[in-house]
């Protein structure tokens, strides 16, 4: 169970993450876009 | 350096005569080469024959089991791939393990003493002794489950043998494929993660991630946070180098058929002795430069310990006339492996960590979970436990600590805005909209900030596990107890 409710927290920051770095790509490609 | 090794005259084991005295009359202990929570291991004199010898020390209330298992694999071994066992003694409280000594320390120490990564010749001559010793513990169909260049060692000719046998395990005519997670986390095989069952070939895959460690000083992903590397290793490709140009063809080569994630298509350690890259290596001569370049190093940072506490000595020798004999110094080079009894999940165990380095990989050690060693009755998966003892810590927790300490130091600094109570909670999948109106800078706060708030979770929910175990065992150790009174 505990390896499972460790699994399951690594696994949301993991996704949190992705989405935190992509929204950073994102923006970093806008910006050479628009320079 | 002068040897002090007798190459021509192999100890086999220690006299009848000599197992029969007390040990410090057997054996001149000359200086720690490592401590870990099991205890400390000695480089020693074997008076009666002048060898020297590698000594474990052992407190008798540590973690028995695994100790008599490390003994009784080591001892059914005699390959010279694999560190030899000579005989153990009990004094006092502690049992001492009389060990094969290997002058050079491990691949791991060597690296880190010269601050340089090998050669692909002195890795391919490393790696063929390495898969040798592989090949035999196989052939016993024993599973080392630990490989990695910390376990690697090199006596002074540059022969590499296999050590460190704490987590070993033996397959059986019942048991084809083993499933306690176990080893250390960067260099685990996916299969052993995944607990789908394992078999020999684990190890092989540990081989090639060690490969990598000693062609670049690290293994692959230890720069990540090791509780994500765990969850990687199964789901991402095989890793390769991170500059593939710098290796040649047969290297990758090598690597790769290490690094095969199935691992019915990996190759066996007999298969991986026949390939060009290890057909080619050199002999083990071509690894003396390194030793003695390695050794003198360590002279030298022994040397200036020494002159360092001669010169304390000699500060506070004025109240200090009486002779007080011969000291020998204990090396303070951190090599070797410290277990630590842990209590991860309910069936949870041992965890070994290096003892050096501020790294991630040495911070976080080898770890057992769904232990499938205690397969008497008996025994079961509890591990009795001295109430004396402290409670344990597995290593990888105390990483998690040591970085929420680092995350609290930059809170006060206020160099860290994101990591804080406000935003410890991650957004709701369908909240992540929110991000697009943070500003870039926010945004790299709250990565910076991730791994602090996971390791904070991960503390909170092991708290949880452990205050749910305790009543648990402690009636299991009152029901022992009564059942050892009746």
């Amino acid at each position: 169970l505990f390896m499972k409710e460790l699994e399951r927290i690594v696994k949301s920051y993991e996704a949190y993450r992705q989405a935190l770095l992509s929204e950073v790509d994102q923006r970093q490609q806008r910006q050479q876009w628009y320079a | 350096v002068q040897m002090r090794t007798h190459p021509r005259r192999q100890l086999k084991k220690l006299s009848e005569d000599s197992l029969t005295k007390q040990p410090e009359e057997v054996f001149d202990v000359l200086e720690k080469l490592g401590e870990g929570s099991y205890g400390s291991v000695f480089k020693a004199n074997y008076k009666e024959t002048g060898e020297i010898v590698a000594i474990k020390q052992v407190p008798v209330e540590s973690d028995l089991q695994e100790i008599i298992k490390e003994i009784s694999i080591m001892q059914q071994c005699n390959s010279p791939h694999v560190v030899r066992y000579y005989g153990s003694y009990f004094k006092n409280s502690d049992l001492w393990i009389v060990m094969e000594y290997c002058g050079a320390g491990s691949v791991s120490d060597i690296i880190r003493l010269r601050n340089k990564t090998l050669t692909e010749d002195e890795i391919a001559t490393i790696v063929q002794s390495t898969l040798k010793g592989l090949e035999y513990l196989h052939f016993m169909r024993k599973i080392h489950r630990d490989i990695k260049a910390g376990n690697i060692l090199l006596n002074a000719e540059g022969q590499a043998k296999l050590a460190d046998f704490g987590v070993a395990g033996q397959l059986t005519d019942t048991m084809a494929k083993r499933n306690t997670v176990i080893g250390t986390p960067f260099w685990m095989a996916p299969e052993v993660i995944q607990e789908i069952g394992y078999n020999c070939v684990a190890d092989i895959w540990s081989l090639g991630i060690t490969a990598i460690e000693m062609a670049e000083g690290k293994p692959p992903y230890a720069d990540i946070h090791p509780m994500r590397a765990i969850f990687m290793i199964p789901t991402n490709p095989p890793p390769t180098f991170r500059n593939p140009d710098l290796w040649s063809e047969p290297f990758q080569d090598f690597v790769s058929q290490c690094l095969v994630k199935n691992p019915e298509n990996r190759a066996t350690a007999t298969q991986l002795l026949q390939h060009p890259f290890i057909k080619a290596a050199k002999p083990s001569s071509i690894l003396r430069a390194l030793i003695t370049d390695a050794m003198e190093i360590k002279l030298k940072k022994v040397e200036a310990e020494q002159r360092e506490q001669d010169q304390e000595d000699e500060d506070n020798s004025d109240e200090d006339e009486v002779d007080q004999g011969t000291m020998v110094r204990a090396g303070t080079n951190d090599m070797g492996t410290i277990r630590e009894a842990g209590s991860l999940g309910g069936t949870a165990r041992t965890m070994i960590k290096q003892s050096d380095m501020g790294t991630m990989e040495s911070q976080l050690g080898t770890m057992v979970i769904n232990s499938d060693d205690d397969e008497d009755e008996e025994a079961g998966t509890m591990k009795r436990r001295d109430e004396t003892m402290q409670p344990a810590k597995p290593s990888f927790l105390e990483y998690f600590e040591q970085k929420e300490k680092e995350a609290n130091c930059h809170d006060d600094s206020g160099e860290d805005p994101g990591h804080n109570a406000d935003n410890r909670k991650l957004p709701a999948e369908g909240d992540l909209e929110v991000m697009r109106t943070w500003s870039v800078e926010e945004l790299r706060s709250r990565l910076a900030s991730l791994d602090p708030q996971m390791e904070q979770e991960i503390k909170e929910i092991r708290q949880r596990y452990l205050a749910k175990r305790q009543p648990i065992l402690d009636a299991i150790e009152a029901k022992k107890r009564r059942q050892q009174n009746f």
